[in-house]
């Protein structure tokens, strides 16, 4: 089973 | 003071149809430099970055740097109202809560201009770093979009995987497996219909192939798309707007629990 990651997880605020 | 003015009104259109269904609302940027966006869907699994030069508009003023938030649904509503051939002017005028769409005939016959409450949207915005990529594949976008679809039918995920054999597109589900290899092939009549790979490293990832699909909206903006692959970096999918910028779209993978 795989687990959706989020884009925060790699990129950081400005 | 914000004015700009593109001949080539349909791009935008085609902008609109490519991310409206992905993001609700969204923050679109203008400086000296371009007119761009980023925003990321509900679920802060994809990130759209769009740019769109200051020199590929016919005119184009903008005195300070401004952010217009606008909803993209109504947006698009507005801009499905311009001809594919129409050139399409935006207006604001500074500190206004409004912006104006001007649509002109080609033969200017006929000029429309729609109106459209801006709205303040609270986003963030994030620094995108410059990442190597273990693999780089360059294919027709019609194609790529033909396997999402075709996949999409068999499975939820897409596994992509690079290596010296090509691309694999892969999926499972209830009736049973697909597998999609795309070979190198740069010995086509027209450029765009080549399928070129850069490997630098063997990568193989997963993703959720409905955020795959709805990319694959952007397919009329460019013949060719590029898909950049790197282990744990989102995915980026990238279609050229000619003379102009980008729509770039940003895929988190999925991972093994």
């Amino acid at each position: 089973q795989c687990l959706q990651s989020r884009i925060s997880d790699y990129f950081g605020r400005d | 003071m914000l004015e700009l003015r593109l001949v080539q009104g349909s791009l935008l259109k085609k902008v609109l149809e490519a991310i409206k269904d992905l993001v609700n609302d969204a923050n679109f940027d203008c400086s000296a430099t371009g007119f761009s966006l980023q925003a990321m869907d509900s679920s802060h699994v994809a990130l759209v970055a769009l740019l769109l030069r200051n020199e590929g508009f016919e005119h184009y003023r903008c005195d300070r740097n401004i952010s217009m938030g606008m909803n993209l649904g109504n947006m698009n509503k507005m801009l499905k109202c311009a001809g594919n051939d129409d050139i399409i002017t935006l207006k604001a005028d500074d500190g206004s809560d409004t912006v104006t769409f001007m649509f002109e005939s080609p033969n200017q016959d006929k000029i429309a201009d729609f109106e459209m409450k801006l709205m303040d949207i609270d986003s963030e915005h994030l620094g995108i770093p410059e990442a190597e990529y273990h693999a780089i594949v360059r294919m027709p976008s019609a194609e790529f979009a033909r396997i999402c679809k075709d996949l999409s039918s068999i499975g939820d995920t897409v596994v992509i995987s690079v290596t010296k054999e090509g691309v694999k597109f892969s999926t499972k589900g209830d009736i049973g497996t697909a597998n999609i290899v795309c070979r190198q092939n740069t010995t086509v009549d027209k450029p765009e219909e080549a399928t070129v790979i850069e490997m630098k490293e063997p990568v193989s990832l997963t993703f959720a192939l409905r955020y795959m699909n709805s990319f694959a909206k952007a397919t009329p903006l460019s013949h060719t798309v590029t898909i950049s692959l790197s282990s744990e970096l989102p995915v980026v999918v990238e279609y050229k707007i000619e003379d102009m910028g980008y729509v770039r779209f940003y895929l988190a993978p999925k991972i093994e629990e």
